[in-house]
């Protein structure tokens, strides 16, 4: 039996936003230690991985190791039914080929239940090698959003390319060029409203502004957002998810032609 | 701007 009490439903719904244009179908692995999904879209290009964590749920029961595959488009369809106070639970049986959602309301004056089809998955797992990371920057999410939202507007591709003076997004393309420089803030009183970059090496990637796009739908998640980068290796943009955990995505570079 | 890697270059299945 699994039995998943989350507090609140607005905050799983803020998480399938985040993933729902990256992915038509995923499976979510829940144990004991808790919920995870780890899946590429459909072109290979980035790979989307959640993990939320047993204790960040009011309640959490796993009796034996699940894989539900869900449709996510069906997924967004039960959490529109739900308002935005409500608790949801997560309920299936080991063998089933169903689960349940339900949601109360905070006084317990409405109560509903939808039961999804779940889905056999073939879905294969991809080991992500340990990495030194030449530069990890962190920054307002709302900034980063911003930036790729801007930059996007001119190019297919954005240029991220950091030093210890700070931080350099650019993008070129048929009308002109366009530039944003982030310097390191000295401010650490309000550390999710600052820019700090840890840099052991200069780097400079190229990256798809339409995938970037797809990443910062994760800005309601969290203030702010982790960029890792490494010579020839995926991207990592992470938002960490108050008091529950996580949500990475990888992204494959653009090399010269 | 660039060729598009596949994830596939960096990361193998398990």
């Amino acid at each position: 039996m699994f039995e998943a009490r989350l507090a609140s439903s607005a905050t799983f719904k803020k998480v399938l936003d985040a993933i729902k244009d990256l992915l038509n179908e995923a499976s979510f692995d829940c144990s004991d230690a808790g919920i995870q999904l780890q899946a590429m879209d459909n072109s290979h290009v980035s790979l989307v991985s959640l993990n939320l964590k047993s204790d960040g749920f009011e309640k959490y029961r796993c009796d034996r190791n699940l894989t539900m595959g869900m449709n996510l488009a069906s997924l967004s369809k039960v959490f529109r039914c739900s308002g935005s106070d409500d608790t949801v639970t997560i309920k299936a049986q080991d063998d089933a080929d169903t689960v349940t959602f339900m949601f109360e309301a905070k006084k317990q004056e409405k109560i509903s239940d939808y039961e999804m089809k779940l889905m056999n998955l073939d879905q294969e797992h991809l080991g992500i090698p340990e990495t030194e990371f030449s530069c990890i920057i962190k920054l307002p999410s709302g900034e980063f959003a911003r930036i790729v939202r801007d930059l996007s507007q001119f190019g297919e591709s954005i240029v991220i390319s950091c030093t210890k003076e700070g931080v350099k997004f650019s993008t070129q393309g048929d009308i002109g060029t366009g530039n944003v420089k982030l310097a390191q803030t000295n401010n650490f009183d309000k550390e999710d409203q600052s820019v700090i970059i840890d840099m052991q090496e200069p780097v400079s990637l190229t990256f798809s502004c339409e995938y970037l796009n797809s990443f910062t739908k994760a800005t309601p998640l969290s203030n702010q957002v982790t960029l890792s980068l490494c010579d020839n290796v995926p991207l990592v943009v992470e938002y960490q998810i108050p008091d529950l955990g996580h949500l990475k995505y990888y992204l494959a570079p653009k090399i010269e032609e | 701007s660039g060729n598009q890697t596949s994830l596939m270059n960096f990361f193998k299945p398990k």
